[in-house]
């Protein structure tokens, strides 16, 4: 592995190659960057191990800062969040962590239990509501989600609150209809008040692998996505195809999740999330 | 598509008898692509492709086969070959109940799946009685409950500060009492590294002997997935893998990776939201979803 001049220890760039596929970032995305990297260290000096990783350290921490940006949520009243995501990824968890860390900042806080089609959803979000102590909007199972998002939206703005979170039902970016329906859920909000949902907030689970990108390009061109949560980073999974989706769809990653209770909730800082990436 | 790209590759050596070393290594570059693109772990890529190249350097190109096709089809026979039996089925305990442990990490779909089997089990003729182990996520039992409605199938539930191992083994008594055929155990969704909840469930094996232990893996999983069951499969030697959310669009590598490091059959699939949304596996469908 000899660049034109430099001289790269090729047994440190095999061992960063698999270092940062392990770690999801994707076989395109790593093998971008490794090109990269060796285009840097043309010119004639040793890059060892050593330089090798913090190269490419600094490489990936460019990008990552790219997609530090904190959710601003005093320019709206009510501000609505509309978090949205596949099945099982930890909405409906991060949907309770937000309501506590906002409450804990002062703010009032609304739930909506737009989640009227799994089983025991409305129930789950109930107890986290008692939990964070905010106030939830609900209406029967089966009910239409667009219905409780509406009267959520309007029972916020009455009530004055500053915040109003809005759960919506896991679903596959590949189901159609269940994708026009969160459209619909958005238009609803949208037509009651000019510019919500004022985030729209993907939640991405750092388990997933390459999947989790079609699934925010999918999101994003279907409804729009503003925002991104990523959660279970407490796993050993790393989480690595949000290097990619930072850099591809020039999404923010607001917060990340770190376990299963109330304060288990981090804003996203890339270099954190960089130190974690090369333990 | 993987055969397109390996064509290109062999497009300038039509006419070849067999395959040499170097058309093969350059092929054998994009199936590694392809599989890492699937999210089959590298090491598992890695002895993989190792095994491919040594059944495909030399060897004969049949008549009917381009030099592509030839390798693709030692890749679709390895990959088949590996992802196991069709077919692998529940095992049935000689005296009832038999007793199914569903295990995994957080949110990869055991409550959803331990409400499919017990429906398909009814529907065929079984008595599941399905146990809501789960006593920390918030409205765990319900969910349980609310499926259990749905289906037709009971739910044990246990008594207040009642300890999930404790509720497991008063269930097994009422199973046997109520004379069920299978016991569905639906525990709580753990991380392979709370060494607390790995060892509770360690115990819950030991103490009941569970005749089935599924784990249950999200599809969409990723490298991580040789972690994960490697460790479950340590603390409680797993039996087979429900695979689950199928009809997404996540190509399903994690499956091939689980399969190499625990050698534990994937079971059954999960194809859908909806209790009838279970399916058998057919290892051949997915060796050609993961190449895609
Ligand atoms: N370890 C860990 N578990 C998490 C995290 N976030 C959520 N979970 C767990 O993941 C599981 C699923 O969380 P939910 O909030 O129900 O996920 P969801 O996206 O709302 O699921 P659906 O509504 O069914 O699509 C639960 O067991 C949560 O406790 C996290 O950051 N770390
Ligand atoms: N599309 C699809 N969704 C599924 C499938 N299996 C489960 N789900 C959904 O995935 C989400 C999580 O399912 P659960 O059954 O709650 O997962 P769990 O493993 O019990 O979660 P925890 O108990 O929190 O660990 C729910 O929204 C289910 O409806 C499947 O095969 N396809
Ligand atoms: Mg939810
Ligand atoms: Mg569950």
């Amino acid at each position: 592995v000899l660049s034109r001049g430099g001289v790269i220890d090729a047994a440190s760039l095999e061992e960063l190659e698999e270092l940062l596929i392990a770690a999801d970032l994707g076989v395109h995305t790593v093998t971008r960057l490794i090109d990269g990297l060796r285009r840097r260290t043309e010119g004639g000096e040793r890059f060892d191990a050593a330089r090798l990783t913090a190269a490419m350290r600094e490489m990936i921490g460019e990008i990552l800062r790219a997609g530090e940006a904190p959710l601003e949520v005093d320019r709206e009243r009510p501000f609505v969040i509309m978090v949205i995501g596949v099945n099982g990824v930890g909405k409906t968890t991060t949907i309770a962590k937000l309501a506590a860390h906002y409450r804990g900042e002062g703010k009032k806080v609304l739930l909506a239990a737009g989640d009227t089609f799994r089983a025991a959803a409305i129930e789950q979000l109930e107890v986290w509501g008692t939990r964070a102590q905010v106030d939830l909007v609900k209406h029967q199972a089966g009910a239409d989600s667009s219905a409780v998002l509406f009267d959520a939206l309007q029972a916020a703005r009455a009530r004055g609150v500053d915040l109003l979170i809005a759960d919506t039902a896991g679903r596959l970016h590949t189901r159609v209809n269940l994708m026009e329906e969160l459209k619909k859920n958005k238009r609803v909000l949208r037509k009651q008040m000019e510019r919500a949902p004022h985030e729209v907030l993907l939640v991405l689970d750092a388990t997933n692998g390459q999947n989790a990108v079609q699934q925010a390009e999918q999101f994003s061109r279907e409804l729009g996505v503003t925002g991104l949560a990523l959660t279970k980073l407490d796993g050993t999974a790393k989480g690595g195809v949000i290097v990619n989706i930072i850099e591809r769809l020039r999404l923010p990653v607001r917060f990340v999740g770190v376990g299963e209770g109330l304060r288990d909730l981090q804003p996203f800082v890339a270099e954190e999330f960089l130190a974690a990436l090369f333990e | 598509s993987l055969t397109q790209r390996l064509e290109g590759i062999f497009k300038k050596l039509r006419g070849r008898g067999t395959l040499n070393e170097r058309d093969v290594g350059e092929a054998l570059r994009e199936i590694r692509v392809a599989l890492l693109e699937a999210d089959v772990n590298y090491t598992v890529v890695k002895s993989f492709v190792e095994k491919v190249r040594q059944r495909a350097v030399g060897a004969e190109v049949l008549a009917s086969l381009t030099p592509a096709q030839q390798v693709i089809k030692i890749v679709n026979e390895e990959l088949t070959r590996l992802m196991g039996a069709q077919g692998a089925e529940l095992q049935w305990a000689p005296s009832a109940p038999t007793i199914v442990m569903m295990c995994g990490l957080q949110g990869s779909g055991k409550t959803t799946s331990t409400a499919k089997l017990a429906a398909k089990f009814r529907q065929e003729g079984k008595r599941p009685l399905m146990v809501a182990a789960d006593i920390q996520r918030p409205a765990a039992i319900q969910q349980l409950q609310t499926l259990g409605k749905q289906i037709g199938v009971p739910v044990h539930v246990g008594g207040p500060g009642e300890s999930p191992l404790r509720i497991c083994q008063e269930a097994v008594r009422v199973a046997a009492a109520q004379h069920c055929d299978v016991l569905l155990l639906d525990t709580a969704g753990r991380l392979h590294v709370n060494t607390e909840l790995m060892e509770e469930l360690r115990e819950i094996k030991a103490r009941l002997q569970p005749h089935e232990v599924l784990l249950v893996v999200d599809a969409m999983t990723g490298q991580d997935a040789v972690n994960v069951a490697k460790a479950f499969h340590e603390a409680v030697q797993l039996d087979g893998v429900v695979l689950t959310k199928l009809d997404g669009d996540a190509r399903g590598g994690a499956a091939l990776s689980i399969r190499e490091v625990t050698g534990a059959p994937i079971k059954f699939i999960g194809t859908g939201e909806k209790v009838e949304a279970l399916e058998a596996f057919h290892p051949d469908r997915m060796a050609s979803r993961i190449l895609g």
